[in-house]
């Protein structure tokens, strides 16, 4: 509920929601890689 | 007491970390109305707003961009905005349950009603009700004067139950006379422009109701905003109106009248009003105090922030206020001297206009005025008065011991709750009907971006039973959806 | 604008955008840096100098229509704190994209180019020009 109400995801429909959160794994996932290859 | 009450009034901070959050949230929420925006002009999700099948040249009634907010975050969270009642706007109230399958573009009403702690509306003295003296006189009063008299003053003239009531207005007052509006913000917004006009200049407070900035707008004289009751900044304007004169012309202002509220009521705070008496005598200034959320709720007699700082009433040129929130009613009044009275009775705009007040809107008002004044025998609205002094005051202190950021005075009836995110707009507004209390969240562009609130109407109708409900509904919500931002250990401030 | 927290959270969103373009695989970074720089340069003109009115009704009887975002900040002032800040962004942006690209030509006129586009129409002489 937390990351919800803090993301401002709470008011989104469920698809929005989705699409958000999987965007943001993605990018954060990316990024872990791309630093692991980096290092 | 001015070095008393100014320390009662209190604004925290916004944290910051709060403040970007929230930015961030209103981008993220943009960013994807942009995204359905696309998506419904493509035509992947088909368009639920109003369409106007005006022919191409026809000028449309909205921009589509200033429908952008409504579109995209007002409608995700309105089921919390506007719920239908299905009682009197009294201590308790009966929200009416909606439904919707559509993320609220089109609701259904389920049949079922929440019985509720009335958190939300105006009701400081708690008259709105539908029984008891006030609202027999009102009964009786449609007997015999009808609903309305379908017409203006101008037009048909002044029922003499209209005169009564602003002969014991002006007695209520202590001034010498008084006229009656049938609505509050008319009383600002179609008055005004009979008070000033071109070469004379207003200086309004930032936070000034709409109808007053819309009288403003409406009356044709310059308008100059100070900061939320700044004196300095107030003087420095005064100052400098002074001294440089009209724009352009630097012929000197006809007049200058300074425009203030007594409570604010999305702030909760009072006018200094000893200060702002001092300045308007020492740069020969006219004063219009709005005392629509003070008059009957605050001071010791309850007659506004005249009473509560104790200064002499005839040290304000127009007094204006409104019968809604204390006197369960509705309409409004504005009362001062004679003179001017008489010029606002033959110039209102609202006199041929807007109808004449109704009967029993009229008798609601004079029997709670009897009875704030103890003309009924009994001390009621004494202890009304007192009531919602102390439920105030109590109310506000467990607040601020739970560690939220309450804004505005001690003791001013209308208690802001910082929530600053706008999910939490809806998640508080939820969560708290489920715990049986109506409440009032309110966000962009309301009050600021990063400052949205859940603003607490604090009535005299309230039991302290009810006020506890209240208060342990809030805690809960408090930890559920995290609103204690207050970096000040509790008790934190309270003498 | 002036709110507090705001000028913070623009700061955050360019860097979040930064990130996001860094965490490509593909996209090095002076790429990245001169993207980071040109998104920023053309949203920025999109937002400020294109749009205009508000996105919510405003009480103004519709007054704000006729202005760009940019325009309307603080009611028209100018070389306010917060024109100043939003003037600043794109060139200190600049200089630290032409500093992960080092100084390459390609580079610099590209940042160069939308640089000037973020930054020309924002000062006081181009106010109500169309």
């Amino acid at each position: 509920l937390q990351y919800l109400l803090n993301t401002a995801l709470y008011m989104l429909e469920p698809w929005e929601r989705l699409l958000f959160s999987t965007l943001l794994i993605g990018i954060l996932s990316t990024a872990i890689y791309s630093a692991f290859v980096f290092l | 007491g001015l070095a008393h009450s100014d320390s009662l009034e209190d604004f925290e901070e916004t944290p910051t970390w709060a403040a970007v959050i929230t930015v961030l949230g209103y981008a993220l929420l943009t960013a994807l109305g942009w995204l359905r925006d696309f998506l419904r002009n493509i035509g992947l999700e088909d368009k639920k707003t109003a369409q106007e099948p005006n022919p191409k040249d026809f000028v449309p009634l909205y921009q589509s961009y200033e429908c952008f907010y409504t579109r995209n975050l007002y409608t995700r969270i309105r089921d919390v905005f506007n719920q239908p009642i299905a009682s009197v706007a009294g201590a308790t109230v009966q929200v009416m349950e909606r439904l919707s399958t559509d993320f609220n573009w089109t609701f259904k009403f389920s049949g079922k009603k929440l019985p509720s702690i009335n958190l939300g509306s105006y009701n400081y003295l708690g008259f709105a009700e539908n029984y008891g003296p006030c609202s027999d006189q009102a009964t009786k009063s449609i007997e015999k004067y009808g609903i309305s008299s379908c017409s203006t003053r101008h037009e048909l003239g002044t029922q003499h139950y209209m005169k009564d009531l602003e002969s014991l207005m002006s007695e209520y007052l202590n001034v010498e006379d008084c006229i009656t509006f049938g609505m509050g913000f008319a009383t600002n917004a179609l008055n005004i422009p009979a008070l000033a006009g071109k070469g004379d200049l207003i200086l309004s407070d930032k936070l000034n109701h709409t109808s007053l900035i819309l009288g403003a707008r409406l009356s044709g004289a310059a308008v100059y905003t100070f900061n939320h009751n700044d004196i300095q900044d107030l003087e420095k304007r005064l100052r400098n109106a002074i001294i440089h004169g009209q724009p352009r012309t630097c012929r000197p202002w006809k007049k200058i009248l300074i425009i203030v509220e007594g409570v604010y009521s999305m702030e909760g705070s009072l006018c200094s009003l000893p200060k702002i008496i001092e300045l308007k005598k020492k740069y020969k200034a006219y004063l219009y105090v709005d005392e629509a959320h003070s008059i009957g709720a605050i001071g010791s007699r309850g007659r506004g922030v005249v009473d509560y700082w104790n200064v002499d009433p005839n040290d304000i040129d127009i007094h204006m206020g409104t019968f809604t929130k204390s006197f369960g009613s509705a309409g409004g009044y504005i009362a001062g001297k004679k003179s001017i009275i008489d010029h606002i009775r033959i110039y209102t705009h609202s006199g041929c206009y807007s109808t004449s007040m109704s009967a029993p809107i009229v008798f609601q008002i004079i029997s709670a005025l009897s009875i704030i004044m103890g003309r009924d025998g009994t001390n009621d609205g004494q202890k009304r008065i007192q009531q919602l002094a102390c439920n105030v005051r109590y109310f506000r202190r467990q607040l601020v011991d739970m560690g939220f950021i309450v804004y505005g005075n001690d003791n001013s009836p209308v208690v802001p709750v910082m929530i600053f995110m706008p999910a939490k707009i809806a998640a508080v507004n939820r969560e708290m009907l489920k715990r049986g209390c109506a409440v009032v969240t309110v966000g962009f562009p309301a009050t600021l971006l990063t400052e949205s609130r859940v603003r607490f109407c604090i009535s005299a109708g309230h039991t302290k039973e009810m006020l506890d409900h209240a208060l342990k509904a809030m805690d809960e919500v408090g930890d559920l959806v995290a609103l204690r931002y207050s970096k000040r250990n509790s008790p934190r401030r309270w003498h | 604008l002036n709110s507090r927290g705001v000028w913070l959270t623009y700061i955050i969103l360019v860097f979040v955008l930064h990130f996001i373009l860094l965490s490509i695989p593909t996209i090095t970074t002076p790429v990245a840096w001169t993207l980071t720089t040109t998104i920023h340069n053309v949203c920025s003109f999109y937002l400020f100098h294109l749009i205009k009115g508000a996105p919510w009704e405003t009480s103004d009887q519709g007054l704000a229509r006729r202005f760009t975002f940019w325009e309307q900040i603080d009611n028209g002032v100018q070389w306010t704190g917060t024109r100043k800040f939003l003037q600043i962004v794109p060139i200190v942006l600049f200089f630290i994209a032409s500093f992960y690209t080092k100084y390459d030509k390609t580079h610099f006129m590209i940042n160069m180019v939308t640089m000037l586009l973020a930054v020309i129409p924002k000062f006081p002489i181009f106010f109500g020009v169309r």
